[in-house]
This record gives C-alpha cells, sequence and structure tokens, in this order.
C-alpha cells in the first residue's frame, strides 16, 4: 500500500522544514529515555498526563532539545605544567528554539567520563570554571568574560549539571551575544614543578571522555494552553 | 408487529479501522529515535438510526439520526473520534539536536456516532 504522504505538511506539524538526515545518531540522555517511555505508558494504558509539564525535571514545557557542543578545544601558549589541565569553547545553537517558545528550563551537562578513567588518586580535586562571553581569537585563551560558575569539586561520579537558565534567555532574546561558555578545568593540587606525566596522561584522557551538552526544555503556548497549568 | 431491523453488515458500521504507519516504509526511522512507527486509526462506518444508541452514539447522534429517518435529506449522523490518546517523538534533527516532542490527540482510540 503506498501512502500519498504529504510529508512536507507532517514535517512541519513537527516543527521541521525538511526531512533531518544526520550522519550518526547522538547519544540518547537517560532522562530523555525515561520522558519518553513514561508517556508512552500512560498513553498506552489510558492514564491522562498533562504534556504541557515535564514530571520528571518539575517545569512546564512541551519540547525538550538536547543540544550537542559546538565548541573546540583551546590551547594556552604557556608551558605545559603551569598551564590548566583543559580549556574548552562551549558552544550551543539555539536556533532550533522558535521565538513563540518560552524557555523553562537550560541545563548544562558536563560528562567527564568515568572516574576510573583517571588515576589520579583521591586527594585531587578538579576546579571548573565557566566563563560567559569569552572573547576567543585564534583558539587562543579568551579575554576574561563574566565568571559564571567557580566550583571546586573532587573527581566527579557522573554528570555534573549547571542551571543556565538566565544565560539561555539571553542567548535566546539576542542570539548576537551567544558567544558561548569558557569552560577551564584545574586539578587542584596540581604540582607546579616538573611535568607530572601522570596528570599530563589525565588532562589528555580528560580532553577525549568530557562531552558536553545543553538540555533545554520550551514551552509552546500555541500548544499548550493555560488550562494544561499544573492543577492547582 | 416491529418492522424487521435492515440487515446492515457489521463491517459497515461506524467504527475504529486501525492503520499502523512504519517509519521504516518511509525512511524516516534514520532520524526518528522512538517509536517504530504510528497509529493512524481512523474512524468510518454508517450510523443508521436503529444502533445510535448501541454505537458508542451521542443523544445529539440519536435525534440526527431520528430526523434523517423521517427526511433523508437530513445527513445521517457522522462517524467521529471519541477518545484520542497523545503521542511521543524522540528524533535528531539538521544539527544534531536530540528532540523530544508530545504531541496530544494523536491517536484514536474509540470511535462513535
Amino acid at each position: 500500500q503506498t501512502f500519498q504522504f504529504q510529508e512536507h505538511a507532517f514535517l512541519q506539524f513537527l516543527g521541521l522544514d525538511k526531512v533531518p538526515s544526520p550522519q550518526k545518531f547522538q547519544p540518547v540522555p537517560y532522562i530523555l529515555k525515561k520522558i519518553f517511555h513514561d508517556q508512552e505508558t500512560a498513553a498506552t494504558i489510558g492514564v491522562s498526563r498533562d504534556l504541557c509539564y515535564v514530571k520528571e525535571l518539575g517545569v512546564q514545557g512541551n519540547i525538550l532539545r538536547l543540544l550537542p557542543d559546538q565548541g573546540f578545544f583551546l590551547y594556552s601558549k604557556n608551558l605545559p605544567q603551569a598551564s590548566p589541565c583543559l580549556q574548552k569553547l562551549l558552544y550551543f545553537n539555539l536556533s532550533a528554539v522558535k521565538d513563540e517558545e518560552r524557555l523553562t528550563m537550560a541545563q548544562l551537562g558536563l560528562d567527564l567520563g568515568p572516574n576510573t578513567y583517571h588515576n589520579l588518586g583521591p586527594d585531587l580535586e578538579l576546579v571548573l570554571s565557566l566563563v560567559q562571553e569569552p572573547h576567543v581569537w585564534d583558539r587562543s585563551v579568551p579575554k576574561p568574560g563574566k565568571m559564571f560558575v567557580l566550583q571546586s569539586v573532587p573527581w566527579p561520579q557522573g554528570v555534573l549539571h549547571f542551571n543556565l537558565l538566565e544565560v539561555a534567555k539571553d542567548w535566546s532574546n539576542s542570539p548576537q551575544k551567544n558567544l558561548g561558555l569558557f569552560l577551564e578545568i584545574l586539578v587542584k593540587g596540581q604540582r607546579d614543578s616538573g611535568v607530572n606525566f601522570q596528570l599530563e596522561d589525565t588532562c589528555a584522557r580528560l580532553r577525549c571522555s568530557l562531552h558536553a551538552s545543553l538540555l533545554v526544555v520550551t514551552l509552546n503556548p500555541q500548544q499548550c494552553h493555560s488550562s494544561s497549568r499544573k492543577r492547582r | 408487529a416491529a418492522i424487521p431491523a435492515p440487515k446492515v453488515s457489521c463491517k459497515n458500521l461506524c467504527h475504529r479501522h486501525q492503520l499502523f504507519i512504519n517509519f521504516r516504509d518511509l525512511g524516516w526511522h534514520k532520524w526518528i529515535i522512538a517509536p517504530t512507527g504510528f497509529m493512524a486509526n481512523y474512524c468510518h462506518g454508517d450510523c443508521p438510526f436503529s444502533l445510535t444508541t448501541s454505537l458508542n452514539g451521542s443523544n445529539y447522534a440519536f435525534m440526527q439520526a431520528l430526523m434523517h429517518a423521517v427526511d433523508p435529506a437530513i445527513p445521517q449522523a457522522v462517524c467521529i473520534p471519541t477518545k484520542l490518546s497523545p503521542i511521543s517523538m524522540l528524533y535528531q534533527d539538521n544539527d544534531d539536536n536530540v528532540i523530544l516532542r508530545h504531541y496530544e490527540d494523536m491517536v484514536v482510540d474509540e470511535c462513535g456516532c
């Protein structure tokens, strides 16, 4: 049976202007799979759920997007032992978010890879700093922008999350402001003298295993009327 | 002395027709991560007067079928969805974004007159 399928109309209905042709599938995070399955299960057993409220995240919204990082690594000109473990420009393309959609969540996920991967020993900690609006030229270290996060964490288990809602709203309202985020990771207790080969090896691994993404939740008012607001 | 009800074969009566669209048939499995297809059920069939009370029919349908019996120029009651359910779609767009969207009232679960 052949379908005279109004493909274009259906794609527009999905909010797409042409058939996507991805080169490879991005990894789907557990939370999106869980939300999908919870919704499918509810629909199958006939339990009606508020489609404009993401219960698993506790925010309003009916469209969830996971944006991959499109930035690049930066290399400082100092000697290896004095330079940070890792410097990267993180960039997320928010152009997929339509003007009529309201941003209700923007969560940065930093996955540093399995910590068994890095045998640095327990006494070393990570110092992460995120700088908004870095001015990066030719991949050299940017001029300082607005320090956004400075966090010292023991070598992390799993993914680190940061709330970027206000930053993402800024970027969405004025895209020219979206210069990305400058991420710098230092390893606290990093001995300045002499190149610690083990540390150098770990930083090289970190550069391979780092995976950054931005989970964005929006509410489309045309599809989510006020009545669908969470029942009081 | 009841008039024998006209023999109306069940398959012509208003009911839900199941139709599954497999995204692979459309080549869309390359960008739709889940589900594998879409239940494009639809409602079709007659709503004769004698059966409007049992065919999940509304009071309105009963009255319209009655009027149609009196004056055939008035159309019969129509067969429409009476229960719908949402679907969620997990797909990837051209910017390698993974998108999860919910669409309400997408799948026909029940039909009626």
